[in-house]
This record gives structure tokens, C-alpha cells and sequence, in this order.
């Protein structure tokens, strides 16, 4: 995270500190399930024949402290299933449509002050997706050109998807990135304030002042550069009935 | 002459029948039936040559020595004796039949077919035992006490107390072992009422199923030699039930009734060479044991249709208020019965309704239970509320809410009867130190 500050214990208990292919986040839902990114396990231009069994066995989820030693301390928890949207083409560099996934953790977890789910959009409330609507991403991925040991978060704006679409027609020069309607940008052009690369599958989330819920509306996904411009995320409300097919009604 | 042979019945035809018998003929028949047994016999056709005292042709009849006739005629004639549907009856096992025919059945110089008769006679049962049908010189004693006929002969039985002899008519004294094993009879003294013989050693052994108690009642007229001072010196009535003597009893006053309490009662009648008491009469009847009461060992226990009476072979079965298990010692029972056996006893003993405990409830993962009421046990009617980690948690519970008793079957259940616990789901976005920013 650039231009961040330090996030306090039960800040976002919600928050997952992954390592897969590297550093990576998460948020828990539920009490046994990790949503992240797609790319964060099977990043762009992976080797062909990827084996999810052995990503799950070999993958390390991390949950309930803000820094990152105490929380190799705690010990990982155990990845029973991994679940990549179908969507998701780890060989198209340029286009992140449908980078979400699920995480099946194999016990569920005792939740607590500081590990907490974190919850889902519902359909009826689009103003989540407004320009302008503030939201917190947090991760421990790359700050001042290192990783954080500790949990970092900055409050950006949601980006009308024009606006999105404008600055990255200008910014993206020759390369084919794909702004897709399953995406949502977020941040601003000039102050340095972004998620960045090891933040990949933390949440962007927004109070839900109807019902007093954090909400999860996006997931760090791509960037050019980072606080270069515009960041680009997820849009978790159009794989909410992806993830509830997987996760069930629990 | 030809002897029929000893069947139980048979048919007797003239000669030649049913083609007119031949004049100048006698032909004779006798009938003998086995013994036991009497001869009965009809016409079944009857067509001679009438004449005044049945003079020309005739059938004669006899039996036990006796003439029972002489017949001949036609039916509806005027002269002759017809016999028409009469029955011959002997009093003993035979009959004697004769017939005659002169030599012509002329009349008027026309010469008529008289065909003759056809009997028929069976063997009747003889009721030896009705006096009026033993013949004169039947040499058989009478049966000194009882007689009992059946088809073909009788024979003679004696009063109890008495024994049959080896000529299988009189009855001597012989009450040494008089077994009774009815449910309820009579026993007397020999020749009772009349004065009892001399020099008695009779036992009398009343022997019923396990579970009856014998119940003596004394009849009158009760009369035992007695001496004024001395107890029962002559002739002594002792009672005893299994072994042990209930009473010895002599003189006028008579017993009245003596319950047993046993299903084994020996009655014991000595007496000496001499005296004319004229003896005593029980008219003894049964009844089942009795068992106690059944009495329940707590106020949780139930006796289903409680009667006034038990007796040998009832049972009553016990059930306990809901909440409350049955319990034999540790072991809890599904159902309980106890039947009264021979001796009056019950075959278990009462058992204990003891409060139903479910046990500790259900542990609620990320959750909790408390208990409503202080003594925090898991008995009958505990009442427990799940709770969830709040805030990280809350509750879902089924229509029946989070409040659980302990029912009578001994499971947990909710308001609607419902075992299944509740759930604790995680509370999403909802962080006990959410983002606050101050400066601005």
C-alpha cells in the first residue's frame, strides 16, 4: 500500500495475508472460506499444466495479526479446495476479466476481535460503485519499494468507469489492457496513494451506512505502475452468485 | 334251527319270504346279543294264516323264559293277532323265535299266498344301573355305591372314603388316600351323616396348583368322640397344611371355616374301636393368593389401574410421571410390571421413577449455554439459552428459539419440541476497531 498508515489490530479482521506465488492478500468470509485474486494463484504467464491440488497443499493462509512475523507465528491454515472463476485466462497478460477466486480453508476458523469475515455486496445496493464513493484497501504488499511486515491501508475513491476507461486509453500506450465491466478503478492521478503489487487479492471495502456492514466491493487485481494513476480492481458484485454457488447459503 | 350270529342286529325272514312260506314247517331262531346288551325286535311285515288263538300258523315269541306271544294274521284282519309295530323287548341278551305252519292255507278250497313276516331286531344298551331293568334271576350283585352304565355293560364306583373290592360291586372303608384336586369339593366322614365305622386311618390330601389358597368351611352336623376333660382322646380330626398342623379338633363345636393360606392340606381322621359320632363335612373351596398391596416408593411413580384385591397370577404395571425414568437400581427400565406368584409374594420389587437428565447439552460451537434456573442441573425441565461470541457471531435458531428444555424423553428441545441446536454465524464487516479517521 503507498501513501498508507499502519492499520491496528481489528482494524480489518477480515484481512489475509496469502503466500502462494509469492506474497499476496485476502479476506476471509465466512469462517472457512479466503476470497483473493486469481492471478495471485495462478499469475499471468504460469507454467502450463497447474495443478490446484498441489497450489492448495503447498499454500500458506495467514489471519488475525497486523504484522507479519506474529503471524507466521500463529501458523497458517490449511487450504482444502481452490476455486478460480472460469473466466480467468492466466495467459491473457492483458486482460484480468474474472480474476477472483475462493480459497477453501480446511478447518474452519474461531472468529474473534481480530479475525472477522468480512461481508458481501447485495444487489440492491449499487451506490457502492458511485464516483467518489470512498473505500479502504489494505495489504502488506509493496511499499517504498518493500514488502510491509506490517498491515497497511489507505481510503480511496471509487472512479466512474468512464473516467477509468479515459485515463487508461491515455495511459496504457500500445498495451492491450482490458477494462472490462466485471472491473472498477479506484484512486487518484496525481497523489501517491494506491494498493500495490503484493496486495493483489486484499479487499476494497466500504461501510454500508445503511446497514453499519463493511462491505466488500472490490478486489486489488491490476495497475499500471503503482499510484501512477487510476488502480483497478475486481467488481465483486457481479461474482456474488459465483460465490454463493460455491460457498452455499452458509 | 339257526343260532344268528352274535350281531348288534339283523333281519329274521319266514321261509321262502317274501314268497309264501311252505305249510307243514317249524323253523326256530335264536338271538343272542353280547352281554351288556338286550334284544329289540319289530315286523317289519306280518301276513299269516289267521285263525282263533292263532290255532294254524303262528309265530311264537319268548324271552327270559318268558312267552312273550304268539302271533299270526294280517294286517287289519279280525281274527289271528296281528302284531303290527309292536317292540319285543328282552330283559337279558337273548331271544327265543319260533315258527309254525300247518299243513294247508286253504280256504273255501282257494288256496292263499300268505307270504309269511320279516323282523328285524338290533341290540339295545341294557342301563344296568336302572333297577327296574335287571331280570329276576340276573345273578350280579347291585353296586354297593355308584353305578355308571354305558352301552354294552356298567360298572360300580364307590363314595369317597371308600374303595371299590375285587368283586367290583361293594365298597369298603378305604380313605387312607383320598386325593382331591378340584378347585372346590366335599369331604366327609364315611357314612356321614350317619355314624362313621370304627378303627378309621383315613388321609385325606387336598393338592391344588401353586397360587390357590384352601379355604375350609365346616358343615353341620359336626359330631367327633370327645372327652370332657382330656382333648380329643378317642378319635382325633388333624388339619395341616404343608407340613404344619393347623388344628386337631373332636367334640360338637364345629371349626366354622379355617383359611389355609396353602395350597397342600392334609386332613388326617383317626378313631378309635368304638362310638357313634355321626361325623363331620368340609365343603372346601380355593382361592388365589393374595399379594400386598403394591405401594409406589416415590410420588413420580404411577400404579396403571390400581385394584383393591391382588391375587396369585395378577400383576400390575407401573409407569412414571413424565420426566421420570423407571429405574431398577441403576438400570433404567422401559416398562414395568410384577406379577403375584404362588407364595404371595410379587415377583419384583417396586422400582423408582427418577428425574430424567439429558445430560450436559450440546456444546454451541462459537457459542454458549446457560442455564436459566441456579441448580444448573440437566434434569426434567432445565432450561438452558444458546448464545453465540458476540459480536463476531450471531445467532440462527429454528422456529422454536434459542431457549431448550429438558423434555420427558430426555433430549434438549426448543419450543417447538425441535433437538436441533442453533447455529452461530459469522457476523461480517463488522470490526470491533473499525477505520475511525480524526484529522481531516
Amino acid at each position: 500500500i503507498l501513501g498508507g498508515k499502519s492499520a491496528r489490530r481489528g482494524n480489518f479482521p477480515w484481512q489475509a495475508l496469502t503466500d502462494i506465488h509469492g506474497r499476496g492478500g485476502g479476506a476471509l468470509l465466512g469462517d472457512r472460506w479466503i476470497l483473493t485474486a486469481a492471478h495471485a494463484i495462478l499469475p499471468k504467464e504460469a507454467e502450463d499444466n497447474v495443478n490446484l491440488d498441489k497450489i492448495a497443499e503447498d499454500a500458506n493462509i495467514f489471519l488475525g495479526h497486523t504484522n507479519v512475523e506474529e503471524l507466521y507465528k500463529m501458523g497458517n491454515h490449511p487450504v482444502r479446495r481452490i476455486f478460480i472463476h472460469p473466466d480467468y485466462n492466466p495467459k491473457d497478460y492483458y486482460n484480468f476479466n474474472g480474476d477472483i477466486a475462493l480459497l477453501e480453508l480446511k478447518n474452519p476458523v474461531t472468529l474473534g476481535p481480530t479475525v472477522l469475515p468480512i461481508c458481501l455486496p447485495d444487489a440492491t445496493n449499487t451506490t457502492f460503485y458511485r464516483d467518489g464513493r470512498v473505500g479502504y484497501v489494505s495489504g502488506f504488499g509493496v511499499e517504498k519499494n518493500h514488502v510491509s511486515n506490517d498491515l497497511k491501508y489507505v481510503s480511496l475513491p471509487a472512479v466512474a468507469d468512464e473516467k477509468c476507461q479515459n485515463w487508461l486509453d491515455s495511459a496504457k500506450g500500445d498495451d492491450p489492457i482490458v477494462f472490462s465491466e466485471n472491473m472498477f478503478c479506484a484512486g487518484f492521478l496525481t497523489v501517491k496513494q494506491d494498493a500495490c503489487q503484493g496486495d493483489s487479492g486484499s479487499v476494497f471495502t466500504v461501510l454500508d451506512t445503511q446497514s453499519g456492514h463493511w462491505v466488500a466491493t472490490g478486489i486489488v487485481s491490476w495497475g499500471i505502475g503503482c499510484a501512477q494513476g487510476y488502480g483497478f480492481y475486481t467488481k465483486i458484485l457481479n461474482y456474488v452468485d459465483w460465490i454463493k454457488g460455491i460457498v452455499g447459503e452458509d | 334251527s339257526s343260532p344268528v350270529s352274535r350281531k348288534l342286529f339283523g333281519e329274521i325272514r319266514s321261509p321262502g319270504y317274501p314268497k309264501p312260506y311252505p305249510n307243514n314247517n317249524i323253523s326256530i331262531w335264536d338271538i343272542h346279543v353280547p352281554k351288556g346288551y338286550v334284544v329289540k325286535l319289530t315286523f317289519r311285515y306280518f301276513d299269516l294264516e289267521p285263525s282263533e288263538s292263532c290255532f294254524y300258523d303262528y309265530v311264537k315269541i319268548k324271552a327270559d323264559k318268558k312267552d312273550l306271544g304268539r302271533y299270526c294274521g294280517q294286517l287289519g284282519s279280525t281274527t289271528g293277532n296281528h302284531p303290527g309295530r309292536k317292540e319285543f323287548v328282552s330283559k337279558g341278551n337273548s331271544m327265543h323265535l319260533e315258527f309254525h305252519s300247518d299243513f294247508s292255507n286253504e280256504d273255501n278250497g282257494t288256496v292263499i299266498p300268505y307270504r309269511g313276516f320279516l323282523a328285524y331286531y338290533q341290540a339295545v344298551d341294557l342301563d344296568e344301573c336302572d333297577r327296574n331293568n335287571a331280570a329276576e334271576e340276573d345273578e350280579r350283585p347291585q353296586c354297593q355305591h355308584l353305578c355308571h352304565n354305558y352301552v354294552g355293560g356298567y360298572f360300580c364306583s364307590c363314595r369317597i372314603g371308600y374303595q371299590l373290592q375285587s368283586d367290583h360291586h361293594s365298597c369298603k372303608v378305604e380313605c387312607s388316600s383320598e386325593l382331591f384336586t378340584e378347585e372346590s369339593g366335599y369331604l366327609s366322614s364315611p357314612e356321614y351323616p350317619e355314624p362313621y365305622p370304627e378303627d378309621l386311618r383315613c388321609n385325606y390330601s387336598i393338592r391344588l396348583q401353586k397360587g390357590l389358597s384352601v379355604i375350609l368351611k365346616f358343615l353341620e352336623p359336626f359330631e367327633i368322640d370327645e372327652h370332657q376333660q382330656v382333648h380329643c382322646p378317642y378319635d382325633q380330626l388333624k388339619i395341616q397344611a404343608q407340613g404344619r398342623e393347623i388344628g386337631e379338633f373332636c367334640g360338637k363345636e364345629s371349626p366354622g371355616s379355617i383359611e389355609t393360606n396353602s395350597n397342600e392340606v392334609d386332613i388326617l381322621f383317626l378313631t378309635d374301636e368304638s362310638g357313634f359320632s355321626r361325623g363331620w363335612k368340609i365343603h372346601y373351596t380355593s382361592e388365589k393368593v393374595r399379594c400386598p398391596q403394591p405401594v409406589p416408593r416415590d410420588q413420580f411413580t404411577i400404579i396403571r389401574d390400581l385394584q383393591p384385591v391382588y391375587q396369585f397370577q395378577d400383576y400390575f404395571t407401573v409407569s412414571c410421571q413424565a420426566g421420570y425414568n423407571l429405574m431398577e437400581g441403576n438400570q433404567k427400565l422401559v416398562s414395568f410390571t410384577a406379577v403375584c406368584q404362588a407364595d404371595g409374594t410379587w415377583h419384583q420389587s417396586m422400582p423408582c421413577c427418577e428425574i430424567v437428565n439429558c445430560g450436559s447439552p450440546t456444546n454451541l460451537t462459537n457459542g454458549a449455554f446457560s442455564y436459566a434456573n441456579k441448580s444448573a442441573n440437566n434434569n426434567f425441565q432445565s432450561v438452558i439459552t444458546y448464545r453465540c461470541n458476540e459480536p463476531f457471531y450471531h445467532i440462527v435458531t429454528g422456529a422454536g428459539g434459542d431457549t431448550f428444555t429438558c423434555s420427558a424423553k430426555g433430549t434438549w428441545v426448543d419450543r417447538d419440541g425441535q433437538v436441533r441446536i442453533p447455529a452461530c454465524l459469522p457476523v461480517c464487516g463488522k470490526p470491533v476497531h473499525p477505520i475511525t479517521e480524526v484529522q481531516r
